[in-house]
């Protein structure tokens, strides 16, 4: 599965 | 992390702390609407959903808390503050945030990544952050003058997101597959809301008279 895109942005 | 996205983020957080300066050490919120500083408090609490389950970095936490504490410490000062909700225009901080909330939130539903409560929640965010700054804008258009704390305040909010601009352009060429179009548009329009701002700010800069914005 897509790698979960993690937020890394405030 | 590049250093447009730090010079964001140091950029955002000296907005943050300019006006707790103003609303802390003047006990004054002239000039500032509440309606605004409410949104910027729901964009953070719906953005940072993941504060306690996703941990990135140390910096990225001690930054979710900081702008999440100030944004809701704001809107606690200037609701409930005895001395500084005296100088809060309710009368003329009247723009219907409301009518901002609601048509992010079904565009959210609408326009998403994935349909996830979570994800649905930070576009959302995205989109109530874009509008978030109109009735700050509508209020500075009443009040004629417009403090040195207040202009700088708006400058720093608008030109975080600018730099975020430059960050994502970075990040478009230095990382495959970092696409995200709903950030971006939602991130221009935002930055695009303050440009009549930005210029009459940077007339009386140059030509060092008070900042006014026309009628």
């Amino acid at each position: 599965s897509e790698e979960e895109d993690v937020k890394d942005e405030l | 992390m590049n250093i447009f996205r730090f010079a964001g983020d140091m950029t955002h957080l000296a907005s943050v702390l300019v006006l707790l300066l103003k609303i802390h050490t003047i006990k004054s919120c002239a000039g500032i609407s509440l309606k605004t500083q409410e949104l910027y408090a729901l964009v953070f609490a719906t953005r940072y959903l993941d504060l306690f389950t996703d941990y990135i970095s140390l910096y990225n936490t001690l930054m979710k808390l900081i702008f999440l504490g100030s944004s809701f410490s704001i809107v606690w000062y200037i609701r409930y503050h005895k001395i500084v909700r005296r100088s809060y225009d309710k009368d003329q901080d009247t723009f219907r945030h409301y009518f901002l909330v609601l048509p992010c939130l079904l565009l959210a539903l609408l326009i998403n990544e994935k349909f996830t409560f979570r994800e649905v929640m930070w576009t959302f965010s995205l989109y109530l952050e874009a509008v978030a700054i109109l009735p700050q804008l509508v209020l500075l258009q009443r009040t004629r003058n417009i403090d040195n704390l207040t202009g700088q305040y708006v400058f720093l909010l608008g030109a975080y997101r600018a730099l975020y601009i430059l960050n994502w352009i970075y990040r478009y060429f230095t990382e495959p597959h970092y696409v995200h179009w709903i950030t971006w548009i939602s991130g221009l329009v935002q930055t695009l809301l303050y440009a009549d701002f930005f210029y009459y700010y940077f007339q009386s800069w140059k030509n060092n008279v008070k900042l006014e914005l026309p009628a």
